[in-house]
């Protein structure tokens, strides 16, 4: 079993207004990386769509760097803690 | 904050002052991204406050323990975040689990920042008699919006926010239309990934500043060593804490009838007196004898039953004063003086038993007694708390320092605010909370601070850029108190405050609102910093979703609009250029004023900047060399323009790298 670990997938400002197509683009994106629609909504975590376009989904090591060299991505990091100050 | 606001000169007692002419910022939204919010406590009551303002587009979110109806028209938003979380914590249970599956905060941090940020007035409060007084926001009018994303893990007994989460709740207070976010959170150092865009809160913030919302955060607890500020963007605001002029003075008489003032939280009766031991082996015993704090349990109980026992450390945290307040309480002692160095984090001890801090100097003066003394006794009375003059202001020990380890050329942190021993709002059940309060200390606490202020500053000004609100707080901040005294920073030893301490000063909000001019910053200079940060053009391009091209040869990061100049590594000599925006009087003629740093050369031209109806902004041009010969620290100096009414000051820090790229140590 390969572990899958949540992923940022940062695409910079969105390219539509309308949000529900901002989503739409990010299953999209996750299906022709994953081969399946329901792989795909079942690996979406959260898809960020009003201040900018990308989403955080639970991702192999190399789903991640295979989702990294799209051209539409900008960058894609390991999700990470922070803590109270 | 019973303190803190009328410190800082926002007192409503003045009818002609920011507070007022912005209605205590009645039309701004403050969203906190945070540990939840408790939405019973007196701060978020709405007794005055009109209509929610028309551009808010965020709502209340239902929940464990949480009804949208908890809301009202000072919480205006409550939302949850945990998906991040649940994903990369697969033990968590949320249904055995103490957090609350809502808004609802369990820790008491959300509640608290929340409370400093834009808390509502709620007289007479205390904690169990120390900083009596009025708790409230800095713009307690404002609304807040409460973004929870940070969740209570209990198996490791830690609350943990994961920047999925973070990142999810900054989009959603994006769309419901937030003025400001407060983000009193951060990583460790040295920070994550090579580059500061890849890390979820600065990706956040940079389209939030663009939108024109304007992100505070905390540089961090981890001072005072140099270089471990975090949230070092420079589209973010961060924040460094410093103490109050406010101290809880505890009383320590010796045998001799020598008073030395300790400080502590003690509000337990006095402690009469009693014996007074400092374990060390009195040279004919076998048995273990130990006078350092975090030590105390391998002395025989019999050593200190009974007595009030002195120890010395060389930490200045709070943990070795709980330390040792449990292993002279499990003896039998009555209480516990620690020796150590300042570090701005005094807490009660627990069941109020008495342990009050001296530093090392005190503390040799009372083991100097204890050895002259054939029966050394001491009493302890009450902590009180101490107002204004002499309790001078320090930037606090555990505030994170300059420079900046990502990009030193930006200044970081930009500025400071009151941090230490905060009284204000918390849960009901949290430990030393009196009657739903508590005090903490971080730069947690100092970052809702600066966001009031931001909040105070937006309902005057809404059309100023998220750079021109913080270049209004920094150029006009104070570099003494408020009182003209210097400003110390905290560490061993102390020093005068620098920049790498506290940014442009101490907020001075009064000044913030009329700075006269501002170093602005829009999208374009943006670009041209990430450019000049090495990112390539594709990534700007999709990062700002149009086509950008970076000039050939790329600016110099030195030229990037910041309200400082921070020069980490001269030669020879270097040129740098800053652009001023008038926001003061139309007709305007400002001064330069250099103080430059020793043994180096600051050149302005112009040395005069004329601003009329049609010239709003004036470049200038600052030309820095040096006379040092050999690689050397800091120097720091500053540059102000001034039109006799305002004066827009921005540090200047330079250092020489003669040597470039060189590990100095010899």
């Amino acid at each position: 079993i390969v572990e899958r670990k949540v992923h940022i997938v940062y695409l910079g400002e969105k390219q539509h207004d309308d949000p529900e197509f901002v989503t739409e683009s990010h299953h999209q994106m996750l299906w022709s990386l994953l081969g399946s629609k329901e792989d795909a909504h079942e690996s979406l975590v959260y898809s960020y769509r009003h201040g900018f376009s990308g989403f955080a989904a639970k991702l192999t090591k190399s789903q991640a760097k295979k989702i990294a060299d799209v051209p539409e991505v900008v960058h894609v990091i390991p999700d990470s803690f922070y803590k109270l100050k | 904050t019973t303190r803190t606001w009328d410190y800082l000169g926002l007192s409503a007692a003045n009818p002609k002052n920011l507070l007022n002419e912005t209605n205590m910022g009645a039309q701004s939204i403050i969203g906190v991204i945070d540990t939840g919010v408790w939405p019973e406590s007196e701060v978020f009551n709405d007794h005055g406050i009109g209509p929610v303002p028309s551009h808010w587009k965020g709502g209340c979110e239902s929940g464990e323990a949480f009804n949208s109806s908890h809301c009202n028209k000072k919480l205006i938003g409550a939302k949850y975040f945990i998906n991040g979380f649940l994903s990369e914590n697969e033990s968590f249970n949320s249904t055995e689990s103490l957090d609350f599956i809502s808004p609802r905060d369990l820790d008491g941090h959300g509640t608290h920042v929340s409370t400093i940020a834009g808390g509502s007035y709620v007289p007479n409060i205390s904690y169990k008699g120390l900083a009596e007084g009025t708790v409230r926001g800095g713009a307690s009018r404002a609304r807040i919006a409460m973004y929870k994303v940070c969740w209570y893990l209990d198996d490791e007994d830690i609350t943990s926010c994961s920047s999925a989460d973070i990142l999810k709740a900054m989009d959603e207070a994006m769309h419901d239309g937030v003025d400001v976010l407060s983000i009193s959170l951060g990583s460790d150092v040295p920070m994550y990934g090579e580059t500061d865009i890849r890390d979820g809160i600065t990706t956040g913030a940079f389209h939030a500043v663009l939108k024109g919302i304007t992100v505070v955060c905390a540089g961090g607890n981890s001072g005072p060593e140099a270089q471990t500020v975090t949230n070092t963007a420079p589209w973010i605001v961060t924040v460094a804490a410093t103490t109050l002029d406010r101290s809880f003075a505890t009383p320590i008489t010796l045998g001799n009838n020598k008073v030395i003032l300790g400080q502590a939280m003690y509000t337990g009766p006095e402690v009469g007196f009693t014996s007074l031991v400092y374990p060390e082996n009195p040279g004919n015993s076998n048995a273990n004898f130990s006078g350092t704090c975090e030590e105390l349990s391998v002395n025989s109980n019999l050593t200190m039953v009974g007595k009030v026992v002195l120890c010395f450390t060389p930490s200045p945290y709070s943990a070795s004063a709980s330390s040792a307040a449990r292993s002279v309480k499990k003896a039998g002692g009555l209480g516990v003086i620690i020796a150590r160095q300042p570090g701005y984090a005094i807490r009660p001890c627990p069941d109020d038993f008495p342990c009050v801090a001296v530093d090392w100097e005190l503390g040799t003066d009372i083991l100097l007694y204890i050895r002259s003394s054939g029966l050394p006794v001491v009493k302890i009375k009450t902590s009180r708390t101490l107002i204004g003059q002499p309790v001078g202001t320090k930037v606090a020990t555990f505030s994170s320092r300059g420079p900046n380890s990502i990009a030193a050329a930006i200044l970081k942190p930009d500025i400071a605010a009151p941090g230490v021993s905060i009284l204000a709002a918390t849960t009901t059940n949290t430990t030393f909370n009196d009657q739903g309060f508590i005090m903490m200390s971080g730069t947690s606490m100092a970052t809702p601070a600066i966001s009031g202020v931001v909040a105070l500053l937006k309902a005057l000004h809404r059309d100023w850029s998220p750079a021109a609100i913080r270049s209004a707080i920094v150029t006009t901040a104070w570099r003494t108190d408020p009182f003209g005294e210097q400003i110390f920073a905290e560490g061993s030893p102390r020093k005068l405050a620098d920049p790498f301490d506290y940014g442009g000063g101490l907020v001075n909000p009064e000044k913030a609102a009329k700075p006269g001019l501002v170093y602005d910053l829009g999208l374009e200079d943006y670009v041209l910093y990430m450019c000049s940060a090495g990112y390539n053009e594709s990534s700007i391009s999709q990062l700002v979703g149009k086509a950008t091209i970076c000039s050939n040869p790329k600016l110099s990061i030195l030229d990037f609009n910041l309200p400082s100049i921070t020069i980490p590594n001269l030669k020879d000599e270097v040129t740098l250029t800053r652009t001023l925006t008038n926001v003061g009087p139309l007709d305007s003629v400002y001064r330069v004023v250099v103080e430059p740093p020793l043994g180096f050369q600051v050149t302005v031209e112009p040395k005069t900047l004329v601003f009329n109806s049609q010239t709003k902004r004036v470049s200038f041009k600052v030309r820095i060399s040096t006379t040092h010969k050999i690689n050397t620290g800091y120097y720091f100096g500053s540059l102000t323009w001034s039109d006799s009414v305002h004066n827009v000051t921005i540090h200047v820090s330079v250092r020489t790298q003669i040597l470039q790229n060189y590990y100095d140590e010899n």
